[in-house]
């Protein structure tokens, strides 16, 4: 575990942390995308195959439970309950998540580091992840008035995975045989991914104005 | 299962 990784995931938990944050107090779930939270839902599930299978550390298996509750329990409080559900916007979600499935999947099958179901779905999840942000950025773009809550939870979101590219950086300089091309590469397209938002988000807080994306 | 095909990163 190095400082780069330490700080990554602690992002990542403050990200989902903000956003359950938000659903719960506000009772809202406005300008936020229930695709992109049941595509990471559906990284965690498969990606955590073996919770129950590999121990790691305590840290591991305590994170990994609360990324499987915290993304689970976010779908169901914007798909079932009856106060925030009002608030969710579908006809502007309307980003066909399920066509992200569907090649990830299938480039799971081709580019792995070993054809196994566990090794495939763990593929699969990383490839899923680096594009599951996709329906929340087309979201945005299009109700372009950014609340603070999701504007800090889309930047943590994206923060999280640049701090893991300076984690691969540093095991690589300082593990041997640390080598994970898959890994690096579907992080860094993921990280791209934000890098208009990241610009946007910046310029608002650097000109203090509300945070927009050009449509 | 050898320490290769275990998945460390979160």
């Amino acid at each position: 575990m190095n400082i780069f990784r330490l700080a990554g995931d602690m992002t990542h938990l403050a990200s989902v942390l903000v956003l359950l944050l938000k659903i719960h107090t506000i009772k809202s779930c406005a300008g936020i995308s229930l695709k992109t939270q049941e595509l990471y839902a559906l990284v965690f599930a498969t990606r955590y195959l073996d919770l129950f299978t590999d121990y790691i550390s305590l840290y591991n298996t305590l994170m990994k439970l609360i990324f499987l509750v915290s993304s689970f329990s976010i779908v169901w409080y914007i798909r079932h309950h009856k106060i925030v559900r009002r608030s969710y916007d579908k006809d502007q979600d309307t980003f066909r998540h399920y066509f992200l499935v569907l090649p990830c999947f299938l480039l799971a099958l081709v580019i792995n580091e070993k054809f196994t179901v566990k090794e495939i779905m763990w593929t699969f999840s990383l490839y899923l992840e680096a594009v599951a942000i996709l329906p929340q950025l087309v979201l945005l773009q299009r109700t372009r008035n950014i609340d603070n809550l999701t504007g800090q939870y889309v930047f943590l979101l994206g923060a999280y995975r640049s701090l893991y590219i300076l984690n691969w950086i540093y095991r690589y300089f300082t593990e041997p045989h640390y080598v994970h091309w898959i890994t690096w590469i579907s992080g860094l397209v993921q990280t791209l991914l934000y890098a208009d938002f990241f610009y946007y988000y910046f310029q608002s807080w650097k000109n203090n104005v509300k945070l927009e994306l050009p449509a | 299962t050898d320490e290769s095909d275990v998945h460390d990163e979160l």
